[in-house]
């Protein structure tokens, strides 16, 4: 996951 | 209508000024254009009924792995009957062969018209645009893939919206066509990637992280 961590961020953000 | 509804505002490109040469600043403003593009469709995929149900595991991997096509559905929307065969990757971003030869995107080019020209020939409406864009989203074949059966009914929700569209206009053989249309996308797409992998491996053009690390999930 840390390999992805822009695109997880982006996805738990609500909006 | 939901999707028609969360179509996103075609982006303008932001030229960049940070080099004197010509090719390669074309690159940075086309590099910068799909960072910002990236940023949407995530955005969008949210909103696409029943992707935010699924778990944030497949949803990263439904993005990783079909990003490329949703973007292209786009580019080859846009530039449908476009002057010159150019491609247009925003209103103010146009690039014909010549321009792409010299960005080192002549495979990217020759890709790209054959999708367009396959499109322009079905004569797609825009509820089949937004439509395919989704469904190459959600078939992108991700693997692992955390919850199948919820995957799966992402899709069949889809499959089912484009058949319903399709049998209201009476249209009984189109969901089969579109659907026989995204293996060229897949095809685009993968040759997309890697001409922007090899920009940046062989003539090491800076990309901005979003991106990097979406065309990393893909290498």
């Amino acid at each position: 996951k840390e390999k992805h961590k822009i695109l997880h961020q982006l996805l738990q953000n609500s909006t | 209508s939901h999707l028609l509804l969360t179509e996103p505002t075609p982006l303008a490109a932001n030229q960049d000024d940070s080099t004197n040469d010509g090719s390669l600043r074309t690159l940075l403003t086309l590099c910068d254009l799909l960072n910002r593009e990236l940023l949407v469709l995530i955005g969008w995929a949210k909103q696409i009924p029943g992707f935010s149900g699924l778990s944030l595991v497949d949803q990263m991997s439904l993005l990783q792995s079909g990003w490329m096509e949703a973007l292209l559905v786009g580019v080859a929307w846009r530039s449908q009957g476009a002057p010159g065969d150019e491609l247009v990757f925003a209103g103010n971003l146009r690039l014909d062969e010549a321009q792409c030869r010299a960005t080192g995107l002549a495979d990217l080019y020759e890709a790209l018209r054959h999708l367009t020209a396959k499109y322009q020939a079905m004569n797609l409406s825009p509820e089949e645009v937004v439509t395919l864009k989704a469904m190459a989203l959600a078939n992108s074949d991700a693997d692992p893939v955390d919850c199948p059966d919820s995957v799966q009914r992402f899709q069949d929700g889809l499959h089912e919206a484009l058949q319903e569209y399709e049998s209201s206009r009476r249209e009984q053989h189109r969901a089969g066509r579109l659907l026989m249309s995204l293996p060229l996308l897949r095809q685009t797409a993968d040759r997309a990637v890697q001409a922007f992998l090899r920009l940046h491996r062989h003539r090491c053009v800076p990309l901005h992280k979003l991106l990097l690390e979406m065309l990393d999930a893909k290498a």
